[in-house]
C-alpha cells in the first residue's frame, strides 16, 4: 500500500482557507450571483469553504458556497413559514492583482428528498468543520476505526506525532465522508478506504491529474455505431 | 446499444492494476483501451506498458499527469507499445528504456468519440473499452455501489482523474458505466468504480476516445 506523504502544516489543507481569506471572493461571488436580481429576490451567503491556488501575481480561488433563497419576498402577503430554497453553488474566481474575475458559478438546489429525510447531512455539510469540536465520544471511535484502518493497510508513520496528525485527518475524513454519503443520490456507499489517512489536498497531489483539465488536442470524431 | 454490456466477461480487460503514488491514471487508461482494442482486431489480450508511457511519452508529463489524446500521438510516434512483462511499471519517471523489438502493439489513429451517453454505450458494446476522464470528487472514499453525486459538488468542468469505461448496465434500475480504475484491487469494488449512466455523471461523457487499430 502506498505510504503517505510527510505532515503538512493545518495551514496548507485543502478547504481549509481562513475565513478572512474568503471572505472576498465569497462576496464577489454573491454579488456576482445576485447581479440583475430585484432587491427582494438576493440570495443570502450561508456557509462557505473554498482554496486557493496561487502563482505570481494571481490567486485563482475555488469556493464551495451554499445560498438561500427565499421564495416570497413580501412578508405581509407571505404563508408561514415561509421555506426558504438552498442552492449548493461552486465558484471559480480569478484574484490579478486585486481584481476579481469570476470564471465559473456552478449552482444548483440542494436535492430536497436528502435534505427532507436526512436533515442532519445538510447541517453538517455546510459549516467549515472544526477539528477542536468533535464531542469526546467522538474521539474514542475515531480512535478505535483508525486502529482497525492502520492494521488493514499496513500503515506505518515516522513518529508518534505523525500518527497523532494522521488520526486528526483521519477522522475529518471520516466526517466528510459521511458528507459525500449524505449527498450522493445513487447507492454508493462511501467510508475507510486505503486513502483515508490523506488530506484532500495530498489526494489529489500524489494521485489525480490536474492536466486533464488543459485543453486537449482535437482527434477525428468516430464514426458513430449503427448496428450492434 | 444492448441493455447492458461487459467486455470483462469476453476477456477484453486485463486485471485491475495499481498506479501507486503516481498521477499516471491517463497511461492505464490509455493502455487499458488499446489492449482491449488490440484484442478486439488481434484476439489475444496483452497487458501492456504504461512505464513506457511515463518515460518515452515526451508530451505528457509522467506522474505529474497527462492527456490520453498526447498518449495515442506517442504511441503512435515510438511505434508502439512494449508489454507490462517486458517494461515494468516503476512508478516513477526513469530514462526511455523502450526498445523497438519488443513492441508487441501497435495503434493506426485515434478517435475522439460522441458526448451522447447512448451512442457512447452503443459505440463500447461493438468497438471495446473506452478511455474517459472524470471529476473524482468522493472517490477517495468511496466503497461500493453506484455513484451519483450533486452535480455542483462533481462538475464536469473539474476533470481530473482518467479511467477506463468496460461496461455497463443497470442495477435495480440504475443505469451504471462500469468503471476500470488503476488504484488496485484493494479499493472499491475490487478495483472497480460504478457511476451513474445517463446524467453525465462527474463529465464521465465529456472525454471519451480510444485508439484505433486497423
Amino acid at each position: 500500500a502506498p505510504r503517505p506523504v510527510k505532515p503538512r502544516a493545518a495551514d496548507s489543507e485543502a478547504w481549509e482557507l481562513a475565513p478572512l481569506e474568503l471572505l472576498e471572493p465569497a462576496r464577489f461571488a454573491l454579488e456576482m450571483y445576485n447581479r440583475g436580481r430585484a432587491a427582494g429576490k438576493r440570495a443570502m451567503l450561508g456557509a462557505v469553504r473554498g482554496r486557493v491556488r496561487r502563482a505570481g501575481e494571481g490567486s485563482l480561488y475555488s469556493l464551495e458556497a451554499t445560498l438561500e433563497e427565499t421564495p416570497c419576498n413580501d412578508p405581509t402577503v407571505c404563508q408561514l413559514p415561509v421555506s426558504k430554497k438552498t442552492l449548493l453553488c461552486s465558484f471559480e474566481i480569478l484574484d490579478e492583482l486585486g481584481k476579481h474575475i469570476l470564471l465559473r458559478r456552478d449552482c444548483g438546489p440542494v436535492d430536497t428528498k436528502v435534505t427532507d429525510n436526512r436533515n442532519w447531512t445538510l447541517n453538517s455539510f455546510l459549516p467549515l468543520l472544526n477539528k477542536d469540536s468533535f464531542p469526546q465520544d467522538f474521539s474514542v471511535k475515531m480512535t478505535s476505526v483508525f486502529k482497525e484502518f492502520v492494521t488493514t493497510y499496513n500503515r506505518t508513520y515516522d513518529s508518534k506525532e505523525e500518527t497523532q496528525w494522521r488520526l486528526t485527518v483521519f477522522a475529518r475524513n471520516m466526517v466528510r465522508a459521511q458528507k459525500i454519503q449524505a449527498l450522493d443520490r445513487g447507492t454508493a456507499q462511501y467510508g475507510v478506504t486505503k486513502f483515508s489517512d490523506l488530506t484532500e489536498e495530498e489526494f489529489h497531489t500524489i494521485y489525480l491529474n490536474p492536466l486533464l483539465r488543459e485543453k486537449h488536442s482535437k482527434m477525428h470524431p468516430a464514426t458513430s455505431v449503427n448496428d450492434p | 446499444a444492448p441493455p447492458e454490456w461487459d467486455w470483462r466477461k469476453k476477456g477484453a480487460v486485463t486485471k485491475v492494476k495499481d498506479q501507486g503514488m503516481c498521477g499516471s491514471c491517463w497511461a492505464f487508461s490509455v493502455t487499458g483501451n488499446v489492449e482491449g482494442q488490440w484484442f478486439l482486431k488481434e484476439g489475444t489480450l496483452l497487458s501492456l506498458s504504461e512505464q513506457e508511457l511515463l518515460d518515452c511519452d515526451k508530451m505528457d508529463k509522467a506522474c505529474l499527469g497527462g492527456l490520453p489524446s498526447s498518449a495515442y500521438m506517442a504511441i503512435k510516434s515510438l511505434g508502439g507499445l512494449e508489454t507490462e512483462d517486458d517494461y515494468k511499471y516503476l512508478g516513477h519517471m526513469e530514462a526511455c528504456n523502450f526498445s523497438e523489438e519488443k513492441v508487441k502493439v501497435y495503434i493506426n489513429d485515434s478517435v475522439d468519440l460522441s458526448q451522447n451517453e447512448q451512442k457512447l454505450a452503443a459505440w463500447l458494446a461493438k468497438k471495446g473499452p473506452i478511455s474517459v476522464a472524470i471529476n473524482a470528487f468522493g472517490m477517495q472514499f468511496y466503497r461500493h455501489g453506484i455513484a451519483r453525486p450533486l452535480r455542483p459538488l462533481c462538475s464536469p468542468w473539474f476533470i481530473d482523474h482518467a479511467v477506463l469505461i468496460v461496461g455497463y448496465g443497470n442495477r435495480s434500475d440504475i443505469p451504471f458505466w462500469a468503471i476500470k480504475n488503476s488504484w488496485g484491487t484493494d479499493w472499491g469494488e475490487e478495483g472497480y468504480y460504478y457511476l451513474h449512466r445517463g446524467s453525465g455523471a462527474c463529465g464521465v461523457n465529456t472525454m471519451a476516445t480510444s485508439a484505433v487499430v486497423n
